[in-house]
């Protein structure tokens, strides 16, 4: 396992914590920074936060939602890339999804992934994958406007 | 010319 994996674990691990009382700034920051600065960085990264959003404690997923967040906002048009693709967006989806992983999960989670998607597209148009997704997600019921 | 490599990406899941 190379150095950057396994730091980018260590760090996702605190900033996701269940026992966090408060946000871990401090990993939340060394993991955007360490994200764009190393090569596959970025890979290594949203699969990380792909398995930690999906976390069966709920404080986690929503704090790896959060994180997600955060990348968005600080990592740049590379990291959206990523994103934007359905490899990554297919795993949010299947967290609201009925037929995936949607029945097992809080309200809370759900909300929190319809509400990113939502946001992304208007803030991200360039990743027309985003709206592709969420287009699809309306088509089938998932999402009442 | 810029020779657009294919996205290495997944199809969509249907919800």
């Amino acid at each position: 396992m190379d150095v950057v994996t396994t730091s980018l674990e260590a760090l996702i691990q605190r900033a996701t914590n269940p026992q966090n009382q408060k946000p871990d700034i401090a990993a939340i920051e060394a993991f955007c920074v360490m994200l764009t600065k190393e090569s596959e960085g970025i890979q290594i990264g949203t699969k990380l936060l792909a398995t930690h959003i999906q976390s069966l404690n709920e404080s986690e997923a929503l704090q790896a939602l959060s994180l997600l967040d955060t990348c968005m906002k600080r990592c740049g048009p590379l990291f959206h890339a990523e994103i934007g693709k359905f490899r990554f967006l297919n795993e949010m989806i299947k967290l609201v999804s009925p037929k995936y992983l949607g029945t097992r999960t809080t309200a809370s989670v759900r909300q929190k992934v319809l509400q990113l998607l939502y946001t992304w597209i208007r803030e991200y148009p360039r990743e027309s994958k985003i709206k592709e997704a969420y287009e699809m997600l309306k088509k089938q019921g998932v999402i009442e406007e | 010319p810029v020779i657009r490599g294919f996205s290495d990406d997944e199809p969509l899941v249907i919800a």
